[in-house]
């Protein structure tokens, strides 16, 4: 394992966890999507069944099942947490998940390595995660809510897609017979929205910088 | 045919 994807998991994990502290530290989850964390939750089930029939290292597998526990603990928050639930905005977060999760089914069973139940299963949740934040996006352009979505949370997750593209050209270069273009051209696919998301959080942390302005 | 890729990225 290189450096860059090392730095890129870590980068995927602090976000996670400073999403979680953040909720649990302020009690809120205002301008957080929960159809974006479910889509995350979907992500990671449908990717790391693998969980069950191979074995990577230890270090993979204590990501994974991080990934998945942390995944459901946010969804539990937002949902079920007495305090925290009534923070979140149900009437803004109303992407329509079926319009992304359908297609990447439809594709997953088009464009695969293999034709097998983990293999598409897998497919599927690369093509998912990299359409996964756009609810999330459209909540922020309906609320313009940047108190709440940290700087922190925001910048982390756009680390963790550039490391990982860095971490695909390193491995390009070094890994003779490297190559997965399903993983690369989702990854990219999805780096370009969080650039995007990251375009509208500047927009919005601008415009609400000049509202507080003493006039 | 090719062997079942290992996904080691997570």
């Amino acid at each position: 394992m290189n450096i860059f994807r090392f730095a890129g998991d870590m980068t995927h994990l602090c976000s996670i966890v400073v999403l979680l502290l953040k909720i649990e530290a302020t009690k809120s989850c205002a301008g957080v999507s929960l159809r974006t964390q479910e889509l995350y939750a979907v992500v990671f089930v449908s990717r790391y069944l693998d969980l069950f029939f191979t074995f990577i290292s230890v270090y993979n597998t204590v990501m994974k099942v991080f990934f998945i526990t942390s995944s459901f603990c946010i969804i539990w928050y937002m949902r079920h947490h007495r305090i925290v639930s009534q923070t979140y905005d149900r009437e803004q977060d109303t992407f329509r998940v079926a319009f992304l999760v359908v297609p990447c089914i439809f594709l997953a069973l088009l464009v695969n390595h293999e034709f097998s139940m983990v293999e598409v299963l897998w497919t599927f949740s690369i093509y998912l995660e990299s359409v996964a934040i756009l609810p999330q996006l459209i909540l922020l352009q309906r609320t313009f809510n940047v108190d709440t979505l940290t700087s922190n949370y925001v910048f982390l997750l756009g680390a963790y897609r550039a490391l990982y593209i860095l971490n695909w050209l390193y491995r390009y270069f070094t890994e003779p017979g490297y190559s997965q273009w399903i993983v690369w051209s989702s990854g990219t696919l999805q780096t370009a929205i969080y650039c995007d998301f990251f375009y509208y959080y500047v927009v919005s942390w601008r415009k609400n910088e000049r509202l507080s302005l003493p006039s | 045919a090719e062997p079942l890729k290992q996904h080691d990225e997570l």
